[in-house]
C-alpha cells in the first residue's frame, strides 16, 4: 500500500514477466526479500549492476519496448 | 537460449492474416517473409505461405482488444508483440506500434517478426541482450543477423541446414577493389538514354544516367544527385540496377562487377566480380511474381534466385522465349508492384503485362511519361538540351548540398516515412 506508482509499475513488470511468482497458497503478498531477489534476477539478465534495488537504470530498462512473453530468468536459471 | 518446445515436422505453412497500416503492404510482406528466412537459412526448416485455410503459423496484427486473443496489447511502446510456443502457431503484433522498415524510426517489423517466429518455433528468451531472442527490442540494425546464441538455440531444436549454404550469391567470386571514376557532365533527364532504372526501397523509382541519379514519381521528378553522394563507393555509368524486396538488397552492375547495398550502405565485401553471368549487362529487374532477379544481356537473360542455388549452366536463355515484343538490348528495365515490367531503350519504353507481353500502344516516350518533360518554350529553355535556370540552380544547389557528409540520404531524398508521393 505504501508503494509509489513507479514502484507499483515495477512490481507489476516483475510479476507480469515471471520474475515474481505468486504463491499457490497463502496471501498474495510479496516480501521485500522476494522483490529484491526478483530485481536481482532482472538486473542480472539485463546486464545491469546487480543491487536488488529499484534504481534509475532498472526503471529505464523496464520502460523499454519488449516482447510480451515472460522471461525465464531467475537465480536458478541464470546460474 | 531456452527451449520451449518444437514442431514435429520441418515443413511448416504460414498465413499472413492482415498487415499493419503504417507500411506499404509489399514492404510489410517482404519484412515478414524475410523474418522466416532468418530461421530457414540456418536450419532444415522450410516455410510455405498459404493464402486461405489453416496454416501452422498465423501472423496477425491486433490492438488493445481482440476477439481471438486473450492477451491484449497496450498501445504504442512497451509490449510490441507476442507469440505462442509450438505447436500452437499464433504470432500477434500490436497494431498500435509504428511498424517500419529500413529506418531507425518506429519499430522494425522484420526484426520483431523474426523474434516472434523464434517463439513460434520453440525458442524462449535468451539472456544475451544482443541476441534476437532477448526480450527487449534493441532497435533497428541495418546489418541485422542472428546472434550465435539464436543459431545455437534453433539448431538445438531442428538441426543444422544440410547442405550448409551461405546466404550469398552463387554467381559472385572474388572481391575486387572499387575503381574511382571521373565525374561526367550533369545529364538532361529529358534527353538521352538511361543507364538504369530501379524501383527501390520505399517504393521510390530511381533513374540513373552517367554519374547522376534522380527519382521519378507520378507527379514529377526529383533533383539530380551524384550517385556516389547517395551510394558511397558506387561508380557512375552503371549497366544495371535492381532492388529486391525479398531480401531488401540493392544490386548495381557495371562491367564485370556487382555492388550490393542495403538502403544506402554498401555491404562489406563488395564490390565483387561477376563469375557466372556475362559482364556488361544491359538491364536487370526483380519480378515479384516468382521473386527472381532477371538479368538481361544482348538477346539473352539469366533468372537468379538470391536465396537458393541456381544452375547457371541453363542460361542465358533467349529473351524472346519469355518476353514477347520487347526490343533487343534494352538500356534499362524495371518492374512495378503490380507485376508490370517496363523495358527502356533510347527515348522509348515498352510496358509488359503479367504474361510478359508488350501491351498495345507501346512504345511510348520516356521523356513525356516518366520524366514529365513538356514541349520546350522560349521561357522554359535557353537552348536545346539545357534546363531552365531555376531548375539548374535548384539542381546544383541540391547536388552541392549532398556532398555534406552530415546530411542523411534518406532525409535529402525525402525517404522518411512522413514523406509521401
Amino acid at each position: 500500500q505504501a508503494l509509489v506508482p513507479a514502484e507499483e509499475a515495477a512490481l507489476e513488470y516483475l510479476f507480469q514477466y515471471g520474475y515474481l511468482q505468486k504463491p499457490l497458497e497463502g496471501p498474495h503478498v510479496f516480501s521485500p526479500e522476494d522483490i529484491m531477489e526478483a530485481l536481482r534476477a532482472f538486473q542480472q539478465a539485463s546486464e545491469l549492476p546487480v543491487s536488488g534495488w529499484l534504481d534509475d537504470a532498472t526503471r529505464a530498462r523496464m520502460r523499454q519496448p519488449r516482447c510480451g512473453l515472460a522471461d525465464p530468468f531467475n537465480q536458478k536459471s541464470l546460474k | 537460449y531456452l527451449l520451449l518446445g518444437r514442431w514435429g515436422k520441418k515443413h511448416l505453412t504460414f498465413r499472413i492474416l492482415n498487415l499493419p497500416s503504417t507500411l506499404p503492404s509489399h514492404v510489410a510482406r517482404a519484412a515478414l517473409l524475410q523474418a522466416f528466412q532468418y530461421w530457414s537459412n540456418v536450419t532444415p526448416l522450410t516455410f510455405q505461405e498459404v493464402k486461405t485455410g489453416w496454416a501452422d503459423i498465423r501472423l496477425s496484427f491486433h490492438g488493445r482488444q481482440s476477439l481471438y486473443c486473450s492477451n491484449t496489447f497496450d498501445g504504442p511502446g512497451r509490449v510490441l508483440a507476442h507469440a505462442d510456443i509450438p505447436e500452437l502457431g499464433s504470432v500477434h503484433f500490436d497494431e498500435d506500434e509504428l511498424w517500419t522498415e529500413g529506418t531507425y524510426r518506429g519499430v522494425n517489423l522484420r526484426i520483431i517478426a523474426a523474434h516472434e517466429l523464434g517463439h513460434a518455433l520453440g525458442l524462449g528468451h535468451s539472456r544475451y541482450t544482443k541476441a534476437l531472442m532477448a526480450p527487449v527490442y534493441a532497435g533497428y540494425h541495418p546489418y541485422f543477423k542472428l546472434h550465435p546464441d539464436d543459431v545455437a538455440g534453433i539448431q538445438a531444436l531442428y538441426g543444422k541446414k544440410i547442405p550448409e549454404t551461405r546466404d550469398e550469391e552463387e554467381m559472385e567470386l572474388s572481391t575486387v577493389s572499387p575503381v574511382p571514376t571521373e565525374p561526367s557532365p550533369m545529364p538532361d533527364p529529358c534527353s538521352g538514354e538511361l543507364d538504369a532504372m530501379m524501383l527501390g526501397p520505399g517504393g521510390k523509382t530511381y533513374a540513373f544516367k552517367g554519374d547522376y541519379v534522380w527519382t521519378v514519381t507520378n507527379s514529377g521528378r526529383g533533383p539530380l544527385f551524384r550517385i556516389s553522394a547517395l551510394w558511397e563507393g558506387l561508380p557512375g555509368n552503371l549497366d544495371a540496377a535492381v532492388y529486391s524486396p525479398r531480401t531488401q538488397r540493392i544490386y548495381f552492375f557495371k562491367g564485370d562487377k556487382v555492388w550490393r547495398y542495403i538502403n544506402f550502405k554498401m555491404v562489406p565485401g563488395f564490390p565483387r566480380k561477376l563469375n557466372r553471368i556475362a559482364p556488361n549487362l544491359d538491364a536487370a529487374f526483380y519480378w515479384p511474381f516468382n521473386k527472381k532477379v532477371f538479368l538481361l544481356k544482348g538477346l539473352g537473360y539469366w533468372q537468379w534466385d538470391e536465396l537458393a542455388p541456381v544452375d547457371f549452366s541453363r542460361y542465358p536463355q533467349p529473351i524472346s522465349s519469355l518476353f514477347t515484343g520487347v526490343p533487343p538490348q534494352p538500356s534499362a528495365a524495371v518492374s512495378r508492384h503490380d507485376g508490370r515490367v517496363y523495358f527502356f531503350k533510347g527515348k522509348k519504353y515498352w510496358r509488359l503485362n503479367r504474361q510478359l507481353r508488350v501491351e498495345k500502344g507501346y512504345p511510348r516516350s520516356i521523356a513525356h511519361d516518366w520524366m514529365h518533360c513538356h514541349p520546350q518554350t522560349p521561357d522554359a529553355t535557353l537552348s536545346s538540351g539545357v534546363t531552365t535556370g531555376s531548375v539548374m540552380k535548384r539542381t546544383l544547389t541540391t547536388t552541392l548540398s549532398v556532398t555534406d557528409p552530415t546530411l542523411n540520404a534518406d532525409t535529402v531524398l525525402g525517404l522518411t516515412p512522413s514523406a509521401t508521393d
